[in-house]
């Protein structure tokens, strides 16, 4: 289902060129589940961009259920974006007027077939399932770190996205609520969901199937796990 | 060198109160080196924004070196800051429009007897420790997230403060890049500052000789860790 083919991604800063992805080439088949290892720097967060249809590669192809996304439009990247893909933020990303509630409802706007009542459900239900029922009407600055980030992966969750993409998910997560999550993203695997996840965690690491490990902008290395 | 007594901190949210910090006495010591644990919303970072003087207690006293915080004005909290304390924030708190050397040469403003000069030198060393070498003209949106989570630290560190206080400073990082921050702030340790770490993990945790646990707003546990 997705498809990276020699990618490359520079950033210029002043006279420096930083190549943050080096020549990358990846499959990842529907309903796979990948973890993504590596140091600090190494290119995680600018790979998990460029499959999330927020970045574009510099060079290189990147095909996602058999379509060049290379060749869209930025309108039709966000359409991909909105439609097919959750996507949870290292640093969340929340919308700093809205409360919990809105801010997993806006998520839900593309979501064909759905009424406010329907959206507002669905929202409450997820974060429910994260385990934030007392406080869907906090805004972002009137929650704990680990709070900000539950929010962040019920917005992800609630559209029900085919591939869902989590970077560092449970960084700030005591063990406890982290194995909370980590039980509902393999319920949502068995379900049928495409799951990679950027984590520096190796029990995280643990609940997929396959282990990316990058350094310098390449993967070095791509193992199967054992079983569980 | 901290005294903590019947310590609360209440916020409101519409008509709902909560107690963040529900009556909390602590002691510390100088040079003693304590990791905070526990769930999630129990209370850890309105903890440590209390003892780095960033937030007053809704009731209670704070004794910091002797002297009643309670009493100080918002300038006097201020000047305790920005020369006792070295914070380092679970979301980072840097400033956007300055890359990553200005970020930390501004902690050291308040060092007296400092020039510009003292100060690039020492904020470009803090930075080097921390392995950023190469990043020190970008900008914290040109940073990955564990690049951002070290400049934050190295801004903590570079005035010498006598207290370190370190609200998940390694969430962001690989084990390897995790190891390396956690010797320095063994060798602070060990050079005489007294630290206060909040952590999830345990390995962490294990580097410090005290171990609080919180839950709702309370400290439920408090041991010494084994020799390690
Ligand atoms: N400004 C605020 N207004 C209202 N409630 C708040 C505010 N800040 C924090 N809270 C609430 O107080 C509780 C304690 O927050 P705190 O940030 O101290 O938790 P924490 O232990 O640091 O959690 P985490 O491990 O997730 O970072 C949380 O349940 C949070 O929702
Ligand atoms: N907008 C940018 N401009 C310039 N350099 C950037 C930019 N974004 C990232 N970089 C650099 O590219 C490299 C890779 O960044 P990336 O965020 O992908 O790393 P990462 O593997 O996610 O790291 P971490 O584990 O710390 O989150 C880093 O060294 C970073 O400094
Ligand atoms: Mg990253
Ligand atoms: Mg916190």
């Amino acid at each position: 289902v997705i498809r990276l083919q020699d990618v490359r991604r520079i950033y210029k800063v002043g006279v420096e060129r930083i190549h943050a992805l080096d020549g990358i080439d990846l499959d990842i088949r529907k309903n796979e589940y990948v973890a993504v290892m590596g140091p600090s720097g190494s290119g995680k967060s600018t790979l998990m961009n460029i499959l999330g249809c927020l970045d574009r590669c510099t060079s290189g192809t990147y095909e996602l259920n058999g379509r060049n996304t290379t060749r869209l439009s930025s309108g039709g990247l966000a359409h991909v974006r909105n439609t097919q893909i959750g996507f949870v933020f290292q640093s969340f990303e929340l919308l700093p007027r809205l409360n919990a509630l809105k801010n997993v409802e806006l998520s839900l706007i593309y979501a064909a077939g759905t009424t406010w009542l329907s959206r507002r459900t669905r929202a409450r239900e997820t974060l429910v399932r994260v385990g934030l029922t007392e406080r869907v009407k906090h805004r972002p600055n009137q929650l704990s770190g680990g709070e900000k980030q539950r929010v962040a992966i019920a917005r992800a969750l609630s559209n029900n996205p085919s591939i869902l993409l989590a970077d560092e998910p449970t960084g700030n997560l005591d063990t406890k609520t982290s194995e909370g999550v980590m039980k509902l993203f393999d319920q949502l695997h068995r379900e049928g969901q495409t799951i990679i996840i950027v984590t520096h965690e190796e029990h995280v690491a643990r609940h997929a199937e396959r282990i990316l490990q990058m350094r310098d902008g390449q993967i070095i290395s791509d193992e199967r796990t054992g079983p569980n």
